[in-house]
C-alpha cells in the first residue's frame, strides 16, 4: 500500500465505470512497480493491466503476488527486446 | 504461471499515470 492511500476494495472498484476501472488500478499499480523497475513502470503497468482485474486487486493486496508478477512480465519483455 | 506468461502482450501501450488525478 502507498501511505495514506485507502485499499482500493472489489467493491469500489465495481463502483466505478468501467472505462475507469483500468485506470484506478493502474494509479494504484504503477507507484508499486515503479519501486521495483522505475524505468519500465509505464510499459509494465501498461502489460499487467490486461490481465482481470481481480487478479490486479489481488497483486495490491499481496506483495508476494505483485513482485512475481511485476518479475514474470520484466522477464517477457526483455526476451522480447533481447529477440529484436 | 506459464499461462500468465503467455498472456502477457509486449505491445500494450505503456501506463501513464494521470498526473491530474484529485487527491
Amino acid at each position: 500500500h502507498v501511505r495514506g492511500q485507502e485499499p482500493l476494495t472489489a467493491s469500489m472498484l465495481a463502483a466505478a465505470p468501467l472505462k475507469e476501472q483500468k485506470q484506478l488500478l493502474g494509479e494504484r499499480l504503477y507507484p508499486l512497480i515503479q519501486a521495483l523497475h522505475p524505468t519500465l513502470a509505464g510499459k509494465i503497468t501498461g502489460m499487467l493491466l490486461e490481465i482481470d482485474n481481480s487478479e490486479l486487486l489481488h497483486m495490491l493486496e499481496s506483495p508476494e503476488s505483485l513482485h512475481s508478477k511485476v518479475e514474470e512480465a520484466v522477464a517477457v519483455l526483455q526476451a522480447h527486446q533481447a529477440k529484436e | 504461471s506459464k499461462a500468465f506468461i503467455a498472456s502477457l502482450n509486449v505491445d500494450a501501450k505503456p501506463f501513464v499515470p494521470n498526473v491530474h488525478a484529485a487527491e
